[in-house]
């Protein structure tokens, strides 16, 4: 779940 | 998308734009690692690959877009322009790629969340982006006269990376489910990279000296 998050970010 | 995620962006675009206009503006790219360069292209290929399958944003699929350009563009000038590739530091430039690849996509592979394809190369890329700037440093310290542009070039590429850590903090206290370490981690140890040369970048400003950084 948590790396699901950071893919928001470049 | 809060204030300091975009500020820290656009520090990431500027400090790419500083260094294309130094390569194409003055034909040189002395002082300038093609290793980083590489590395940074590697991590934005292999970070990227979602580029058509995760869509977040317009913004985002066109900084992806920009970034994977940009870099590009880069490497290519450096590597194969008939006059600007005269002016790489190719000597000096000796870190050795494998000395940061290895041991990230042994991370990668160790760490990842999910084991796909595109997971592990995202978190490979987490891992490399952290310390793709040490073959920089390492020719920084190496150079003579380091020109105002290059300062400037990782100068900007610090401050992207500090503003990307009050973007965690901020999301943290303002976002429920927002809990990345290995993100946070990885962030953290690539600012630290950094301090030793904001140490000497400030202290050069202040007393109005060029910058150099002691072997």
């Amino acid at each position: 779940k948590d790396s699901k998050a950071a893919k928001d970010e470049l | 998308m809060n204030v300091f995620r975009l500020a820290g962006d656009m520090m990431h675009l500027l400090s790419i734009v500083v260094l294309l206009l130094k390569i194409t503006g003055i034909k040189s790219c002395r002082g300038i690692s093609l290793k980083t360069q590489e590395l940074y292209l590697l991590v934005f290929i292999t970070r990227y690959l979602d580029i058509f399958t995760n869509f977040v944003s317009l913004y985002n699929t066109v900084m992806k877009l920009v970034f994977l350009g940009t870099s590009s563009a880069i490497v290519y000038y450096m590597r194969y322009d008939r006059i600007i590739k005269l002016t790489y530091d190719k000597e000096q430039d000796t870190f050795k790629y494998l000395l940061l690849v290895a041991p990230s996509a042994v991370l990668a592979l160790a760490t990842s969340h999910v084991y796909t394809v595109l997971e592990v190369l995202w978190t490979f890329s987490i891992y490399l982006e952290a310390v793709a700037i040490m073959p920089q440093l390492v020719l920084l310290q190496r150079t003579q006269n380091i020109d105002n542009l290059t300062g400037n070039y990782v100068f900007l590429l610090g401050s992207y990376r500090g503003l990307y850590i009050l973007n965690w903090i901020y999301r943290f206290f303002t976002e429920k489910h927002y809990r990345q370490w290995l993100v946070w981690t990885c962030g953290v140890v690539q600012t630290i990279i950094y301090c030793d040369f904001f140490y000497y970048y400030f202290l050069s400003w202040q007393n109005n000296e060029k910058l150099a950084l002691p072997a």
